[in-house]
């Protein structure tokens, strides 16, 4: 565990604590995209298929199991609860996730380390990954006034990545035979995807105006 | 073999 890998995932379970904490105490959803939240469940749902046969660490099963559960119960807020289900914004969450999900499972099926089920499951989560923010990005990009703790989630989410990218620079320079394409080509499209949401919430931080996404 | 190492990321 290095530094950057430790930042990374405290700055990704930041962001699933600002999203749970604006559902979860006022209530409200507004901004947020429904399809992202279900792709990001699919992803560790497809990722996390070892927490009870490959014991890593404490740390490693506790973070599993607090990803899994705050992914999950986030989209059974905003499916069930019918006071977060208000502000759904519906109307604007409409991309189509489907065109997502299976490219990245056909993709899973060709270009993998092992072909076997869980390789091959956890493949795809890293692909899924790096495209799961789209619909959340579009649904910014519609929405008139994004609120506060909406722009920290997306931003936090969007750093972890970039502090991976770190740590896998950090390992291959340490660690002999540390080299993982899959895994990088993936968190470099993923962290690029946001590169002009990090533009434009660090400028509207900068100049103190609140953050809006050109259509 | 064991899992390769790098599964012990997140």
């Amino acid at each position: 565990m290095n530094a950057f890998r430790l930042a990374g995932d405290m700055t990704h379970l930041i962001s699933v604590l600002v999203l749970l904490l604006k559902i979860h105490t006022i209530k409200s959803c507004a901004g947020i995209s429904l399809k992202t939240q279900e792709l990001y469940a699919l992803v560790f749902a497809t990722r996390y298929l070892d927490i009870f046969t490959d014991f890593i660490s404490l740390y490693n099963t506790v973070m599993k199991l607090i990803f899994l559960g705050s992914s999950f119960s986030i989209v059974w807020y905003m499916r069930r609860h019918k006071l977060v289900q208000r502000s759904y914004d519906k109307d604007h969450d409409t991309f189509r996730h489907q065109l997502l999900v299976l490219p990245c499972l056909i993709l899973a099926l060709l270009i993998h380390e092992q072909f076997t089920f869980k390789e091959v499951m956890w493949t795809f989560s890293i692909y899924l990954e790096a495209v799961a923010i789209l619909p959340q990005l579009v649904l910014l990009q519609r929405t008139r006034n994004i609120d506060n703790l909406t722009g920290q989630y997306v931003f936090f989410l969007g750093a972890y990545r970039s502090l991976y990218i770190l740590n896998w620079i950090y390992r291959y320079f340490t660690e002999p035979h540390y080299v993982h394409w899959i895994t990088w080509i993936s968190g470099l499209v993923q962290t690029l995807l946001y590169a002009d949401f990090f533009y434009y919430y660090i400028s509207s931080w900068k100049n103190n105006v609140k953050l809006t996404l050109p259509a | 073999e064991s899992e390769p190492s790098y599964k012990d990321e997140l």
